[in-house]
């Protein structure tokens, strides 16, 4: 473990509480795509299978466990205790065209040819673009609440963090995860659009508005 | 480097 990856973790940690928070204290799940909700479930089941099999710490154990659980609970939150807050008539993004190629790609690239680690490429890839239906929506509604951003830009910063721990392993350990490592630049790129508005507006005091 | 799958990472 090193401070890159550990700040990366918690980043991804705080991302979780700010959307619950945001989600209780509003009693409201207006702005947050459950498409892009529903594809973190996917990837964290299939990703996390090997809590089953393989230990590797209780750090490890614990934050998969969390990241399961958390995001199940979000999706209960969307669809049954605040249901009549979430729009999916604004949520329009078409997820088959990021499960079908997501999959293609796992079964192209991956590290043996197992069910679990086809799994596991599949939850790499999907991640990198799952938050795409969120960052869709944000985009057609053109302006988001302020916690939501927030939100957003934790959960951006967790990938980004990731890459000078890949690059730290690199030097120190010398080994080198290509899929990881590919896909986690693809997944940070995605967000490079929002930072820029998030740097220069929400920061500053402003509301995450869109040019028309 | 050696390529691997990294399983400690989240």
């Amino acid at each position: 473990m090193n401070l890159f990856r550990l700040f990366g973790d918690m980043s991804h940690l705080a991302s979780i509480l700010i959307l619950v928070h945001k989600i209780q204290t509003t009693r409201s799940c207006r702005g947050i795509s459950f498409k892009t909700q529903a594809l973190y479930v996917t990837v964290f089941v299939s990703r996390y299978l090997d809590l089953f099999y393989d230990w590797v710490s209780l750090y490890n154990f614990f934050m998969k466990v969390f990241f399961i659980s958390s995001s199940c609970y979000i999706l209960y939150l969307m669809k049954m205790k605040f249901r009549p807050t979430n729009d999916p008539s604004i949520d329009t993004f078409r997820i088959e065209y990021l499960l079908g190629p997501c999959a293609i790609l796992a079964l192209i690239f991956h590290y043996k040819f197992t069910v679990t680690e086809v799994l596991w490429s599949f939850s790499i890839f999907l991640e990198s673009v799952a938050i795409l239906p969120q960052l869709f929506m944000l985009q057609r509604t053109g302006e988001a609440e302020t916690i939501t951003t927030h939100y957003l830009a934790a959960l951006g910063a967790y990938r980004a963090f990731y890459i000078p721990n890949w690059i730290y392993r690199y030097w120190t350990e010398d080994i080198v995860d290509p899929i990881a490592v590919t896909s986690g630049i693809v997944q940070t790129a995605l967000y490079l659009d929002f930072f820029y508005v998030y740097f220069t507006k929400v920061l500053q005091g402003q509301k995450f508005e869109l040019p028309a | 480097a050696p390529t691997a799958h990294v399983k400690d990472e989240l």
